[in-house]
């Protein structure tokens, strides 16, 4: 069922990338360019239709300092809840986990309990706390996640983790919903007179009306 | 829906990342907008793993503070006119700058309001700079309508509140200006200025096509 990442970038093309001006210089890589950090994006069988990569994970040799701002939709999906509930108890990350195709939203306490789990098993695989891990989801609302699928392809994810381009490329294929190209960028700048890295993925195209805090 | 996830390399304490991490999205993700639909699961993360050996930076206002934060800002609104430009159904990118407000934040609500407007006109390729100075009127920001200036790419529409006199070359230029950007899937820039105040700030949108409703009639939940 699981594909690994090298069909990944093969399925939508990549975003331009507008960069405002300033000193940086752009570098391939995206979520992966900055040190310490590995991505990957494969196949676990989760959207509706089609096999383009729907399983991102993105992981931190160390716990990296955590930061993170959601939704103000009183209507808050499961995902949502449980990475709000970690960030207040926790100053630290190691992983996130990003499933598309189903939103996990309004899925009430088994949608809960489904996301527990996959983050459970995935902590055991990964060696890491499950406090560790934050969770992101998009997709349909109202519907739960394919726990059963996204559990078997678990150690697939895990073992395609890479620093190289195509774990970041592939990452950011695999959290796509209708968009019609992945975004992904990283940058690299002095700061303080070291070279320092910043980079990122993301997604969306439509319901895009973002009012985070 | 949008996502995203952020990582960086630089050191820094928690209390700064987080602030800093909510500037950068008000600075960008927060001033997008396709269809006016705030989603169950937006979300932003950041990671910072420290692993670059910069020293720690532990004030939003020291120098490496700043160039981190605009390090910040610019892969957010990187990826956020990314999510715009590949709005549902949309041929091109809308840029929204405002200048002249009182501050950064007000200025931000007009571009905004702006860019969120069903700026259909956009998708007909008609320079349609009333609708452009409604969205600002009801903003919620106040400003002296006779202030107002309206430009779309270099074509001045309005000026002291005026509309600019259009023969019809100016017309037909305003509209070939916006037709190449839906034909390239290009940016089409509008800059608004509502006074002389020191704020100034930016929102990307799309323009709202027939595919949009199409593409949305047939994603059911």
């Amino acid at each position: 069922v699981s594909t690994t990442e090298n069909h990944a970038s093969s399925h939508i093309p990549a975003a331009p990338i507008f960069l405002p001006e300033g000193p940086w210089n752009q570098i391939p890589g995206g979520v992966a360019a900055a040190e310490g950090f590995k991505a990957t994006g494969i196949y676990g069988g989760l959207r509706a239709k089609g096999e383009k990569p729907d399983l991102a994970l993105v992981t931190c040799d160390v716990d990296a300092v955590s930061a993170g701002s959601f939704t103000t939709n009183v209507v808050a999906a499961a995902p949502v809840l449980y990475c709000k509930r970690i960030l207040d108890i926790s100053n630290t990350a190691r992983a996130v986990l990003t499933n598309a195709g189903q939103a996990n939203a309004a899925t009430g306490k088994e949608g809960y309990q489904d996301m527990i789990e996959c983050v459970e098993s995935l902590a055991k695989l990964l060696k890491m706390k499950p406090e560790e891990i934050l969770v992101e989801s998009t997709g349909v609302i109202g519907q739960r996640i394919k726990k059963g699928a996204l559990l078997k392809s678990l150690p697939t994810l895990v073992n395609s983790l890479s620093s190289s381009v195509e774990g970041a490329d592939s990452a950011a294929v695999a959290i796509t919903t209708t968009d019609l190209v992945s975004k992904s960028v990283a940058i690299e700048s002095l700061v303080g007179g070291t070279k320092v890295r910043v980079g990122g993925m993301a997604k969306g195209s439509g319901m895009i009306h973002p009012n985070m805090a | 829906t949008m996502l995203g996830v952020i990582t960086t390399d630089a050191r820094v304490t928690s209390d700064v990342w987080r602030k800093m991490v909510q500037v950068a999205v008000n600075r960008s993700f927060n001033q997008i907008t396709v269809d006016g639909d705030t989603s169950t699961n937006d979300t932003v993360i950041a990671l910072a793993s420290g692993l670059s050996g910069l020293d720690c930076i532990s004030s939003l206002d020291s120098d490496e503070g700043i160039k981190l934060q605009a390090c910040l800002d610019a892969v957010m609104q990187g990826l956020a006119k990314s999510i715009a430009w590949d709005g549902e159904g949309a041929t091109c990118l809308v840029e929204v700058s405002v200048s002249g407000a009182n501050s950064e934040a007000e200025a931000a609500k007009v571009a905004r309001s702006v860019a969120s407007s069903s700026l259909a006109a956009i998708y007909g390729r008609d320079p349609n700079w009333g609708r452009i100075a409604a969205a600002a009127g009801y903003s919620g920001v106040s400003f002296h309508q006779d202030l107002l200036r309206v430009e779309l790419g270099d074509i001045l529409l309005m000026d002291g509140g005026e509309p600019q006199s259009f023969d019809r070359r100016g017309r037909d230029a305003a509209s070939s200006y916006l037709r190449k950007a839906g034909e390239s899937h290009d940016t089409v820039r509008i800059q608004i200025s509502v006074g002389n105040g020191p704020g100034r700030g930016q929102a990307w949108g799309c323009d709202l096509s027939y595919d949009y409703v199409k593409i949305n009639a047939e994603y059911t939940t």
